[in-house]
């Protein structure tokens, strides 16, 4: 199970453009 | 071709469009202690793109009670006291009721960004950490 914290930064990088 | 740098200067897409331009613009929001802002910012962008079909029900639930717990709720944080009191309370709303829609929190996302572009970003660009870089 995915703490909290896990799936806001997972949700965060998500949304992150990706590399050049 | 326009270095990436000159682009960031554009607008606050351009930056936020450039893995670099949101690393240099973190670690600037980090010395003015508001880099929540920022991470609040794209955890709403994450959370829209969350397919209702591709994500249980109980994931994007918990992650939109995340995203309100962490950002929303406390009244102290920089996110929390930028958001209209009417925002607060329709996301709220929507944690309580457990309706939990992709545009939830499209309104608070637009007032962080609003602050950021009036404030924080015209700011970052006049800063030494954005200079030294240029």
């Amino acid at each position: 199970i995915d703490s909290e914290d896990d799936l806001l930064q997972e949700c965060i990088s998500s949304a992150m453009p990706k590399k050049r | 071709p326009t270095p990436p740098y000159l682009k960031w200067a554009e607008s606050l897409h351009s930056l936020l469009d450039d893995q670099d331009g949101i690393h240099l613009f973190r670690t600037f929001l980090q010395q003015e202690n508001c880099a929540d802002l920022l991470d609040f910012w794209f955890a709403c962008s994450g959370f829209r793109k969350l397919e209702p079909n591709d994500s249980k029900v109980e994931k994007r639930l918990k992650l939109a009670k995340a995203i309100y717990k962490k950002y929303v709720l406390d009244s102290n944080g920089i996110v929390s006291r930028q958001i209209k009191p009417a925002t607060k309370s329709f996301i709220k709303d929507c944690v309580l009721r457990q309706q939990i829609d992709p545009a939830m929190f499209d309104q608070a996302q637009m007032e962080i960004q609003s602050m950021m572009e009036d404030n924080t970003y015209p700011v970052f660009l006049k800063s030494d950490i954005y200079l030294e870089y240029t």
